[in-house]
């Protein structure tokens, strides 16, 4: 297999700032 | 010079001149004041006290002050410089800086490498790296065996540990980076490239430069 062990956890939620800019 | 912080603005306790966050980072003035709007928001929403407390960053990042996430923590508290459990407003204009499409390379790809060095050794482990692949399937749907977690794990190690130590060292991971960019995709928000026109209600509240305002227009 060819994935990645850090292309997997970019997939983490956790990473996804985007959040931080959305009104509340 | 005009007034370009209001004094009807409140200042928080870790409040810094935005002309100097300015010319630290790749924000604008009037950028870092409507970053400021933003942090004044995000710091206020459970506990008013004009930091971010690490509750209040895991509401705005999931609308739930209780999830827990591995990799929110860790950016926490890379945030979190001073290591006194709040992120206060330099520290979230400068760390944010970094996430911004024009920051130097370099300060992404270390960025990255702080936020999977899990217990700072300054080295990201075999061990590391299996918890964080653990952790992302734990809070998705994506289910793999035991034995394809350590394949790759395995095969992701032998690729990036050139020197074959057991271990990825800062200048192993710059050199795996450059082969596969695409791990640094998330050190980029496209949403900072332009803060104040992407979230005018902000900057609306911010007194700006007529030579910023005009630069804009």
């Amino acid at each position: 297999n060819n994935l990645n062990a850090f292309d997997i956890i970019s997939f983490s939620s956790g990473f996804d700032l985007s959040g931080l800019f959305e009104e509340k | 010079m005009g007034c370009y912080f209001s004094k009807k603005v409140r200042k928080t306790p870790g409040y810094e001149d935005p002309t100097v966050l300015a010319s630290e980072t790749p924000f604008t003035v009037s950028e870092v004041e409507a970053l400021y709007e933003l942090y004044l928001k995000l710091s206020n929403s459970i506990i008013e006290d004009g930091l971010i407390h690490k509750e209040e960053f895991q509401l705005a990042l999931f609308r739930n002050e209780n999830k827990k996430n591995l990799f929110a923590d860790r950016i926490f508290d890379l945030f979190d410089v001073k290591r006194n459990g709040v992120i206060e407003f330099g520290e979230f204009v400068r760390s944010l800086g970094v996430f911004h499409p024009n920051a130097p390379l370099e300060d992404k790809i270390a960025f990255a490498f702080r936020l999977y060095d899990l217990r700072q050794t300054g080295y990201i482990e075999r061990e590391e790296l299996k918890e964080m692949v653990l952790a992302l399937l734990h809070e998705s749907d994506l289910v793999l065996s035991d034995d394809m977690i350590e394949s790759i794990v395995d095969k992701t190690f032998k690729d990036a540990d050139t020197k074959d130590d057991g271990r990825i060292d800062q200048d192993e991971w710059k050199a795996f980076v450059s082969q596969h960019p695409s791990l640094i995709k998330n050190m980029t928000l496209p949403y900072l490239k332009d803060i104040s026109l992407a979230f005018p209600s902000f900057i609306a509240r911010t007194e700006v430069e007529e030579s910023e305002l005009s630069e804009l227009a």
